[in-house]
């Protein structure tokens, strides 16, 4: 059974161009999921970049060496699909009764719909924000769960004219994403505009009431003799029932190797 | 005085805020910026168990206590830094993301933020046409004492300058830019080296957004000035 807590999944990922892709996400998440790494499907880099997986499988140079960011085709030529990318990985979670489990995304650029064991969820537009799905209900009994994800570019990924420029045609600023990915005066155009799922992945195993977003503050009197630690977080019971709960806060500080002082 | 327990009830399917009583502390021992002290960092975990249940959830966090205040000098025009009451002259250095491929590692991060502070830094400044840095970006700065001044997702893309001229009005969904906004100020607001949020680089956001963010950002009035019983 799963252990209260958070598990990483930033290893087993497979990538492939969409285009290349003609089953659903509910076939790639049921009957018929990659069995591996041969074409199209490739080895992914999660959390990364499409570019940045291309790069890793010698698909694409690394742009960062020499001119070999001209040899990469810009998605303004390409078009958007060119980097539409699905992401498939499998995972094993199994609950006990009364335990929930969330899928978290730290951040995708720019869009993305997720597929889990047929089941389709969207996830919103922007760059710099978390989703948190909550998949109890469509986790597998048996334990092993498909996860497949495509990730859309940014909507306005723009044109980068002729002489360059601070930030292309300026289209990205549209969007609600990182705006040096048109080329800077310190930077040269990125292709795909860092269309990925760019940051963490991992569920979250809780029971019937989970812990949300924590703010701690302190205030100080006295010339800083005196703090005062001030906690406030939002609780959510996911049950059918009243939850009692104790709720605790600990302070420690490591004095010396794991020795703790409370 | 450093542990507390609190019993809660939670109706079915409810969304609660809940602030647990202050806990006080004597003469803790500050967070200093790289070169004024050491890095002091409590380790703050907070659990809630389930009757007929158990263990439920659980967070921690390292947590840094300081007060960080700036403010624009008026003769200069320039804006100074105090950390804990004590002026700082800030070294600092831009910072834009540490790989153009986002190949963001832990190991990166800590070398790379390891290295600013072996230079004597003090201050990274998060460029706003870059990222909202990440939790391991903040973690390597609490660690090694790097104040981080970070901007929103402003910049001359989306001020009506530039050639060709820019989308003049800041990204095209305001509402969609405060959202991601509110969620990064969460994701990131207890980090110890957090010393400022800039609306964006070189300038100011179109004014909902700019008024949005000051409103969502401001301090609460229990975190003002000296009101008498000697609060710092």
């Amino acid at each position: 059974m799963a252990e209260i807590g958070k598990i990483v999944l930033n290893s087993g990922w497979l990538a492939a161009r969409s285009t290349d892709i003609e089953l659903t996400g509910e076939q790639l998440t049921t009957t018929h999921p990659p069995s591996g790494p041969s074409s199209p499907w490739m080895n992914a880099v999660v959390p990364g970049t499409v570019l940045g997986t291309l790069v890793e499988n010698k698909v694409v140079p690394d742009p960062f060496y020499g001119l070999e960011n001209k040899e990469i085709v810009d998605i303004a030529d390409s078009g958007r699909e060119h980097y539409t990318f699905w992401f498939f990985t499998k995972f094993e979670c199994k609950l006990a009764v009364n335990q929930h489990v969330d899928l978290n995304f730290r951040a995708i650029n720019y869009s993305a719909e997720v597929y889990l064991n047929g089941h389709k969820r969207d996830l919103g537009r922007g760059m710099f924000r978390r989703h948190s799905i909550d998949v109890t209900d469509i986790l597998s009994p048996e334990g092993q769960n498909l996860l497949a994800v495509i990730v859309y570019p940014p909507d306005h990924p723009g044109r980068i004219p002729p002489k360059g420029g601070q930030g292309g045609d300026h289209e990205i600023g549209k969007d609600v994403a990182a705006q040096y990915v048109e080329g800077w005066d310190w930077m040269t155009p990125i292709r795909d505009r860092n269309t990925g799922i760019w940051d963490e992945v991992s569920l979250s195993i809780t029971g019937p009431v989970k812990i949300i977003d924590p703010h701690l503050v302190s205030s100080f009197f006295d010339g800083y003799k005196r703090a005062y630690l001030h906690t406030t977080l939002e609780l959510e019971n996911r049950s059918g029932w009243v939850a009692e709960c104790s709720l605790k806060i600990q302070v420690t500080t490591e004095v010396e190797n794991s020795i703790c002082l409370v | 005085e450093h542990l507390h327990t609190q019993h809660l009830s939670i109706p079915p399917g409810a969304r609660v805020q809940y602030s647990f009583p202050e806990l006080f502390f004597y003469k803790p021992n500050l967070w200093w910026p790289n070169g004024m002290g050491e890095q002091s960092l409590y380790n703050i975990t907070i659990a809630t168990d389930v009757e007929g249940f158990g263990e439920s959830d659980m967070w921690d966090h390292l947590f840094g206590f300081r007060k960080i205040e700036s403010y624009i000098d008026s003769a200069t025009g320039g804006r100074l830094f105090k950390v804990n009451g004590q002026p700082i002259f800030i070294r600092g250095g831009n910072w834009i993301l540490s790989d153009g491929l986002l190949r963001l590692s832990k190991k990166r991060y800590e070398t790379d933020i390891k290295f600013h502070a072996a230079m004597n830094f003090n201050m990274m400044r998060c460029w706003g046409g870059g990222l909202a840095e990440r939790p391991e970006f903040y973690h390597y700065c609490d660690v090694n004492g790097l104040l981080v001044w970070q901007e929103f997702w402003i910049t001359g893309d989306v001020d009506g300058r530039g050639d060709p001229i820019s989308n003049p009005n800041g990204p095209l969904d305001h509402d969609l830019f405060l959202l991601c906004a509110r969620d990064t100020i969460k994701l990131l607001r207890n980090h110890a080296s957090l010393a400022l949020w800039v609306g964006g680089n070189e300038q100011i956001p179109p004014d909902d957004i700019n008024a949005a963010l000051k409103l969502d950002l401001r301090l609460h009035p229990s975190f003002g000035n000296d009101n008498g019983n000697g609060r710092v």
